[in-house]
């Protein structure tokens, strides 16, 4: 469960702007 | 030259653009009970993202089931019930299948937008937390 969490909040991280 | 916030007011892009907006909105949302919207809409984008990548078969299948278990399969959350029955079974067909696509979230993710463009953002913007930050 632990790492489908992780998975999801890595790719919703990764959608993200980065700071400017 | 003009302010981000002020930025943020022009369309929900502009606002989804910049790293502080997406943190207000997302306060604002989830006082309202609904911040898995925005998550959802992001974790889309990611997943759409993948596909520049080769050799990551596995990781997109585990993803795109992770997606639709937390946000798609239960039809009582605030994600799921803003979704068409139609796009939601194709999904669901999908990962059954394991049909994975680049774009098979990208139907949902419009629907997403949609409400969130017509409904919260609007709200956000006259919300008393966008009005004390400006």
């Amino acid at each position: 469960i632990d790492s489908e969490d992780d998975l999801l909040q890595e790719c919703i991280s990764s959608a993200m702007p980065k700071k400017k | 030259p003009t302010p981000p916030y002020l930025k943020w007011a022009e369309s929900l892009h502009s606002l989804l653009d910049d790293q502080d907006g997406i943190h207000l909105f997302r306060t604002f949302l989830k006082q309202e009970g609904c911040a898995d919207m925005l998550d959802f809409w992001f974790a889309c984008s990611g997943f759409r993202k993948l596909e520049a990548n080769e050799g990551n078969e596995e990781k997109k299948v585990k993803l795109a089931k992770a997606i639709y278990k937390k946000y798609i399969l239960d039809n009582n959350g605030i994600v799921s019930r803003q979704i068409k029955p139609a796009t939601k079974s194709f999904i669901k067909d999908c990962v059954m299948k394991l049909h994975i696509d680049p774009a098979m979230f990208d139907q949902a993710q419009t629907e997403i937008q949609t409400m969130m463009e017509e409904n919260t953002y609007p709200l956000f913007l006259k919300s008393d937390i966008y009005l004390e930050y400006t």
